[in-house]
């Protein structure tokens, strides 16, 4: 009998939300820190294209490091998803849905002035 | 809300107008120009309405200040699309101009009419390359039209509280606009 796949559920949730090159980034679901995943490379570029990687091309390797960690907490942080460094399924979903091309990379969040009353 | 690096905004004098206009070649043919023509004037007026900008269509793409254009793959910004879904289009800070969307997307006008389940609400799009054309960045804030994602066959057109705050932090406030325009969740929530 086939085994399903732990991803199974969320992929059909997210199927017709993803295209084919970033749907096949729900293979990584759960990964973190120390996780090795043949592909992981073109996770990286994602991050990169997006503002959240500025690692050379030709160092991007398969491996969950530090990097890709600063990375999802940045992006998570930036998309108000939970922080945990994690591709959780948050992540994920917001990772394989379509978006605009525009990086987050450069940019300021505004600081609400707070002001006191003496 | 976010900005780009330096805040950049359109430096005009008041009332400020800005003119927009399409491209004559890059466009796309399942939608009428009557439609499209309706959608952008629709999203326009939705920035109009909260800050002291006025936009205006013009026939001369060239010297437009904002040039609309649908685009497949590589068109020459280094910034290629992708083919269906993924990034669906982009936009420059101010003062460049340039918004471009994704023609290799099934752009709806009207989901009833549009019925494939990848289609992509254009006046939801429209509005949130907008804002980038202002000077607004990504938002964390889901509900807001800054927020950099969009799933197909969903509408998002409202400014919500973030947008507005962000757009006029640039701008000042239109002088005709009431909060009370706006959802009354986001009027508590900011109240909270």
């Amino acid at each position: 009998r086939k085994l399903l796949d732990p991803s199974t559920e969320l992929t059909a949730d997210v199927r017709t939300n993803s295209n084919a090159t970033w749907h096949s980034f729900m293979r990584f679901l759960d990964a973190e820190k120390g996780s090795q995943l043949r592909g992981m490379s073109e996770l990286k570029k994602y991050f990169q294209r997006f503002g959240y990687l500025s690692i050379p091309n030709q160092n991007l390797t398969d491996s969950f490091d530090e990097d890709l960690e600063s990375a999802v907490l940045q992006y998570q942080k930036n998309l108000g998803l939970p922080a945990t460094g994690r591709l959780d399924s948050d992540t994920m979903k917001e990772i394989t849905s379509p978006r605009c091309g525009v990086s987050d990379k450069k940019t300021r969040t505004a600081q609400k002035l707070h002001a006191k009353i003496h | 809300y976010a900005y780009f690096d330096g805040e950049p905004r359109w430096d005009r004098s008041s009332p400020m107008i800005l003119t927009y206009a399409f491209s004559p070649d890059h466009t796309i043919d399942y939608l009428s120009s009557a439609d499209i023509r309706a959608v952008f004037e629709r999203s326009f007026a939705r920035w109009s309405s909260v800050i002291p900008v006025n936009f205006t269509e013009v026939d001369d793409y060239y010297s437009a200040d904002i040039k609309i254009g649908w685009y497949r793959g590589d068109h020459g910004d280094g910034q290629p699309f992708d083919g269906v879904l993924g990034v669906l289009a982009h936009a420059f800070s101010p003062e460049n101009g340039r918004l471009h969307l994704d023609g290799a997307e099934a752009w709806a006008v009207d989901f009833k009419e549009q019925k494939s389940k990848v289609a992509v609400d254009l006046e939801s799009v429209a509005t949130h390359e907008i804002g980038h054309i202002l000077g607004l960045a990504h938002s964390a804030v889901k509900d807001a039209v800054m927020y950099p994602s969009l799933s197909p066959r969903t509408k998002k057109v409202d400014l919500r509280i973030d947008d507005v705050e962000g757009i006029q932090a640039l701008y000042g406030s239109n002088p005709n606009f009431k909060y009370s325009s706006l959802y009354e969740s986001d009027i508590s929530s900011s109240r909270s």
